[in-house]
């Protein structure tokens, strides 16, 4: 796979006397070739390997380090440095607010996020304000009382913001309280309403937009609209236990100029781990 | 003049960039540019004829053929199959089968077609109560198990319960699942091996990127995929996944889902498709 053709090529700089300009050349082009099929971003995935290309043709190997490894740390310096560092999680009082394309794992990660505050120690709770899908008040429910954790919702109620009011004030003694919301996307303009309004009636002290690690080109401009709309502060990227390398999770970082917090990673409550930089690049490239 | 390779290297690259911009899978972009620039290698060209528009008009026939590939009417084929029709619905975690299994539900009810559900997805949370929902609303039977129950005994006992009412259509919900997962590709091919269905629809999202490929070449392998449905390309999604997916299995896409309503369900066209990927 691609994998192989970037090791093969490192295999190569590893052989070589002196790095040279069709060597970097190569190289840069197997990197493109990884990123692409990781589904980053076409245009981020030509900045990105241009700057790569920039540094490998100009910068010395440091003391002891090998061409080979010189170049592989300046790649993996250009993608961690992109990608950030795992996001800060206050273990404090809060109140977050879930959204996210259809499908994209909000209403197993509401449950998830529950779940790791209440591994710290806190008393976290839920509320169910996706008023369209049909069970999605039951799936919610049910995930709460698996885990034993606080849950307020309004079965048959067609008013998001109101549940959401309610809400507050119902689940007023637990620390962390956690919004989970319909799916939308950037052309539904009724519902990116609606998300703005709900925002606004909770005043949330984080904003997380999960999305699917196997999201296309599409990602750019759906975390651009969902930044746009509400303010973004934070990334969560799940179903990364598939063949999906969350490729589209750079464009979100670029977009909305927040960390990746979590990553999901099986469809169990506790498939939820704090997202690490280094082990999702190495995952990318394969 | 004849079409050298040094002058298709500019114009294959652009068509390469704007498909993987449209979410053609690498692979599938790669092959069927690789097969092309073959193609075109030798060909003579007039001498006022652009290679580029000779490269474009050469990957929109590409891009056809492999999306018209296995193509069929639905609809005939549930009008002559024998009866009940047997369909499962299979593919990874929330592309969408359940809401599929509503509209295709609501389009064969539309045609007169007497249908009934099976809540073959007996893991996931709120999975049951949703399909349930969709049944109640459609006014469509549904035979279901409690939570936990084997998948592959709930769609033997809608079939059984079509056989013994005299209907056209089983509908099959499967819960979502990655091919990663061998329990779970094991559990889907037993439920093939019991229940033996008449089409087995893969659904997948329009806005997926490069596992559009990995998973229809997987789920295809496993079980074998007689069509699939793209849905979600509503968001804005340029559909490139169709040809990934039409590339690996050699399978039709039967339909498009254009929404969250039960009327968001189109045929799919190749050629609206192949517009929208290089108009
Ligand atoms: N294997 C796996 N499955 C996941 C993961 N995250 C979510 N899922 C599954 O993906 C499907 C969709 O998850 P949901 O939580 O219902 O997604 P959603 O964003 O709430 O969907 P909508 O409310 O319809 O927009 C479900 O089958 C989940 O169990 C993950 O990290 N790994
Ligand atoms: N915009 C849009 N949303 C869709 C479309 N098809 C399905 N959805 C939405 O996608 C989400 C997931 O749909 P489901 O039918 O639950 O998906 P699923 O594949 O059954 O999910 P699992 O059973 O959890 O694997 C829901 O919010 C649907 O309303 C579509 O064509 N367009
Ligand atoms: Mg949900
Ligand atoms: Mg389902």
């Amino acid at each position: 796979g691609l994998g192989a053709s970037l090791k093969d090529t490192m295999a190569k700089i590893a052989n070589a006397r002196r790095i040279d300009r069709e060597l970097v050349d190569e190289v840069v082009k197997s990197i493109q070739r990884a990123m692409l099929q990781a589904d980053v971003n076409v245009k981020l995935v030509m900045n990105i390997s241009n700057k790569i290309r920039e540094r490998a043709l100009k910068e010395k190997p440091p003391e002891g380090m090998s061409s080979r490894e010189h170049v592989i740390r300046i790649v993996y310096q250009e993608l961690t440095g992109f990608v950030g560092k795992s996001a800060d999680i206050q273990l404090g009082r809060q109140r977050i607010l879930m959204v996210g394309l259809q499908g994209s794992g909000k209403t197993l990660s509401t449950a998830r996020l529950a779940r790791y505050f209440q591994r710290k120690g806190l008393k976290p709770a839920v509320i169910a304000a996706d008023i369209y899908r049909p069970g999605a008040y039951d799936q919610l429910k049910q995930l709460s009382e698996r885990a034993n954790f606080s849950f307020y919702g309004e079965r048959d109620s067609k008013n998001a913001v109101k549940i959401v009011k309610n809400g507050l004030a119902e689940l007023e003694q637990n620390d962390v309280i956690i919004i989970d919301t319909a799916g939308r996307h950037s052309l539904e303009k009724d519902l990116i309403r609606e998300m703005k309004d709900i925002n606004r009636a909770v005043d949330p002290d984080h904003r997380f937009l999960i999305m699917d690690a196997a999201i296309g080109q599409q990602a750019s401009e759906q975390a651009r609209a969902f930044h746009d709309a509400v303010s973004i502060t934070g990334v969560i990227i799940s179903k990364l236990d598939g063949t999906a390398k969350g490729g589209g999770a750079l464009s979100a970082v670029a977009e909305t100029g927040s960390p990746i917090a979590f990553i999901g990673t099986g469809e169990t409550i506790e498939d939820f781990e704090q997202f690490e930089p280094d082990r999702f690049i190495s995952r990318l490239l394969g | 003049l004849v079409i050298d390779e040094g002058s298709l290297e500019k114009p294959l690259w652009d068509l390469e960039i704007a498909l993987l911009e449209s979410d053609v899978a690498m692979p599938a972009a790669e092959e069927i540019l690789k097969s092309l620039k073959e193609e075109l290698i030798g060909e003579r060209r007039k001498f006022t004829a652009k290679t580029h528009k000779i490269a474009e008009e050469a990957l929109r026939n590409a891009l056809l053929k492999v999306v018209s590939s296995g193509q069929f009417d639905f609809d005939t084929f549930i009008r002559d199959a024998a009866k009940p029709v047997k369909i499962l619905f299979v593919g990874v975690n929330g592309t969408g089968k359940t809401t599929c299994i509503a509209k295709v539900a609501y389009r064969l009810r539309e045609r007169g077609h007497s249908v009934v559900l099976a809540s073959g997805d007996t893991f996931r949370a709120g999975a049951e109560e949703q399909i349930d929902a969709h049944a109640e609303r459609l006014g469509v039977k549904l035979i279901k198990h409690q939570q936990g129950a084997d998948p592959a005994a709930v769609i033997y006992d809608a079939v059984q319960h079509a056989n013994a009412r005299k209907l056209d259509v089983v509908l099959a919900d499967t819960a979502g699942r990655f091919h990663t997962s061998v329990n779970l590709m094991e559990q889907l091919k037993k439920i093939c091996r019991v229940n033996k269905p008449d089409l087995i629809i893969f659904v997948d999202e329009a806005i997926a990127g490069n596992d559009a490929v990995e998973r229809a070449k997987q789920f295809n392998e496993a079980i074998g995929i007689g069509g699939s449905i793209l849905t979600k390309i509503d968001a804005d999604a340029k559909g490139g996944a169709a040809i990934s997916i039409a590339h690996v299995t050699g399978k039709p896409i039967l339909f498009v889902g254009t929404g969250q309503e039960y009327g968001d369900l189109e045929p799919f066209k190749p050629e609206w498709l192949v517009e929208k990927l290089i108009g």
